[in-house]
């Protein structure tokens, strides 16, 4: 899992 | 960005415009709940807080400032402006029962111990269960306006497409969001029993309303 911190999803 | 998601964004847009459209140009909120739309409300407040401190991109900007102020608006319509069309009869969920649970498990489960973090997790837990208020109207009423209909598969279409942009981000992007995915299935379930509802209900109801 890329442990993207930010959420891009609506 | 992937097709279904943007499908998806749009979907839900439309959901939203469809029923702004309909109070507005009805001047009425009849079979509408409100409860729901404070809960809509709430969700996209804890969920856009990131809007102020973090840029994703123009599009995201956008679509959040979007949704925020049409679903502001469509409160005001139905708490403020045709208040007085507003079915407190019908609309008597207690979304206590809905609140209270989805802070309590965005405490006990989520990414990160922030308060960012914390009220987008409960965004995410209170967004899948925000349409029971509206849900439990219609089997209330039995029945429910066209354009509900339309407000709902629209809601509908937007959580189903979700769950195939997650499949496409898991498989293209190796990347997903447990917390995400498990509150969105929740909801599409949700819809799915709404649509069961619906169809028997307003299918049947609409047998016995036509002229015989």
């Amino acid at each position: 899992e890329i442990n993207t911190e930010e959420h891009d999803e609506l | 960005m992937n097709i279904f998601r943007l499908l998806g964004d749009i979907s839900h847009l439309l959901a939203i415009i469809i029923l702004l459209r309909k109070i507005w140009m009805s001047r009425s909120c009849a079979g509408i709940s409100g409860k729901s739309q404070l809960l809509f409300g709430l969700v996209y407040t804890t969920r856009y807080l990131d809007l102020i401190t973090s840029y994703i991109s123009l599009y995201n900007s956008v679509m959040k400032v979007v949704f925020l102020a049409a679903s502001y608006a469509t409160i005001y319509l139905m708490y403020v402006k045709f208040k007085a069309t507003y079915d407190h009869n019908h609309d008597t969920f207690r979304i206590e029962f809905l609140v209270v649970p989805a802070v309590a498990l965005a405490l006990l489960i989520n990414h990160d111990f922030q308060v960012v973090e914390i009220l987008w997790t409960f965004s995410i837990y209170l967004e899948s269960v925000a349409i029971l208020p509206q849900l439990f109207m219609v089997s209330k009423t039995g029945e429910a306006e066209s354009i509900t209909s339309h407000y709902l598969f629209a809601l509908g279409v937007y959580r189903g497409l979700y769950l195939l942009n997650w499949i496409y981000r898991f498989w293209a992007e190796d990347h997903y969001d447990l917390i995400a995915i498990v509150a969105g299935v929740v909801q599409t379930v949700l819809y799915c029993d709404f649509f069961y509802l619906y169809i028997t209900k307003v299918l049947r109801g609409k047998k016995l309303q036509l002229p015989a």
